[in-house]
């Protein structure tokens, strides 16, 4: 009854980020106990909720992806400001992990492993990836049952997709089966460009019904929200962006 | 005589891509010889010049880092649509890279070695950078004598600026004593919303002269050009665009 969700995309600046806080926000309002995980070096999931990243030894996503054990899960997870929305707070340790790891057995179950407790104590758990390919996205997307894929409207976005959809079909063919494509959400459209009406309209001819019917907006107070740690609907429910994140919410929780 | 300029940073999406594309395009139309190096696995300075990405064997990024004698480069530079305007072709294939060459004796040094050919025979050569802290960045930032860093102006952009001026002074610390800062670019700089005003103020406060006069407002022609395969100088020479990269060629000329 979990859902682990990868929200990957290694083109950079596409809203990975910006849709894992504000999904997360928008799902756990409807009563649902919802955990971020920021698996990105620049842990902007975990500065963008007002928490600083960790560092050194202390608990957080390096811990839970270098210990070999079942780690216990109260040792990672961090509370939020909000209610049913929690934490595993990034660090720029990540940086260095892809060449620790590089030549270590298994290496691509080192988050599975270490998410396994999450499984019947959260309702969704969604994960921020670093904009590449590396052995990070892949630990994230051996560990979920799913991937959102943040498409931005805009002509390199495009062309980097097949080659993050022929990622997906390695992983599922070598190491986790299962794994489907939740959807693929249109970030940063602006209606009244050209440019995004006509990646809009290649992506519903060649992606079809993997494409939510919600599309997030341009709109600034997504991009305010967090230099005040906070998701836009704690910052500015009345936006545009607060809506569509809704919207969002509940295309997700009817799939 | 030859100006060495890797264009870095770990955030994505803050236009390293759009920079090194049309920065290079408003050089050469100074008569001046440039070269465009694309270290990016994502290869969209390539696309987005009208070139298709190498694969296999084919001559291009992936062999130039690989290859252990001196290359010739006439083996790996490309013409463009412009005159004096020339591009070392990236490759899907380099996203491999980071895990092949993790051990390699002198993995910082591939690319450096590989460019010692271009000095004395161009005046500019401009590096582009995928978005992280890797291999490929940091061969980047040992073969280059100046880093130009395109700072977009948002919340996470400002964020991940002490983490990259640290990389640059780690890199000259144990690889290359002699890099320096070219100059820090603010983009996409929309000075109608506050979030850009005050990105930018934080920044000329703490940045001082680092920062470059011209400011990269955002246009949609730059978004539009590479889906034409051409700089903005070609596809929109009446755009603001088009003028701030002419501004800041001039600026680059006379730093
Ligand atoms: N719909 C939107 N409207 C306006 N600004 C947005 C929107 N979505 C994201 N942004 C802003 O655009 C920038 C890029 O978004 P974000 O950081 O979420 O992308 P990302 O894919 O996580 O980037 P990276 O590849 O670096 O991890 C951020 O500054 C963010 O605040
Ligand atoms: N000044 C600008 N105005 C409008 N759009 C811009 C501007 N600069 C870049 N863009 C667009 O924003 C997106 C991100 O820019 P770009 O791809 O150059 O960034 P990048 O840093 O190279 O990204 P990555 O981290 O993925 O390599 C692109 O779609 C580009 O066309
Ligand atoms: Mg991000
Ligand atoms: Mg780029």
């Amino acid at each position: 009854r979990t859902r682990i969700i990868a929200v990957a995309n290694q083109k950079g600046g596409v809203g990975k980020t910006t849709t894992v806080i504000n999904l997360g926000a928008c799902l756990a309002v409807h009563d649902l106990e919802v955990l971020l995980v920021d698996v990105d070096p620049q842990a902007n999931a975990t500065s963008g909720l007002g928490v600083v990243p960790v560092t050194g030894g202390e608990a957080g996503i390096y811990t839970l992806l270098s210990s070999s054990g079942e780690p216990s899960l109260d040792e990672f997870v961090l509370p939020t400001e909000m209610e049913g929305l929690w934490l595993v707070p990034g660090s720029r340790d990540l940086a260095g992990l892809e060449i620790e790891l590089a030549s270590a057995p298994e290496r691509e179950f080192f988050l599975a492993r270490g998410l396994t407790p999450t499984r019947g104590r959260f309702d969704y758990v969604l994960i921020d990836c670093p904009p590449s390919l590396g052995l990070l996205t892949l630990n994230a997307l051996v560990a979920a049952d799913e991937v959102l894929l943040p498409l931005q409207s805009e002509y390199y976005a495009l062309e980097g997709l097949s080659h993050l959809l022929d990622t997906i079909r390695k992983v599922r063919n070598l190491w986790n089966p299962g794994l489907g494509i939740h959807g693929i959400l249109l970030t940063m459209y602006d209606r009244r460009l050209n440019l995004s009406r006509e990646v809009a309209d290649d992506a519903e001819a060649h992606l079809g019904e993997l494409l939510y019917r919600t599309r997030i907006p341009r709109n600034v107070r997504l991009s305010e929200a967090p230099s005040y740690g906070k998701p836009v609907l704690l910052y500015a429910v009345d936006s545009s962006g607060a809506a569509s994140y809704l919207d969002l919410a509940r295309e997700v929780m009817t799939r």
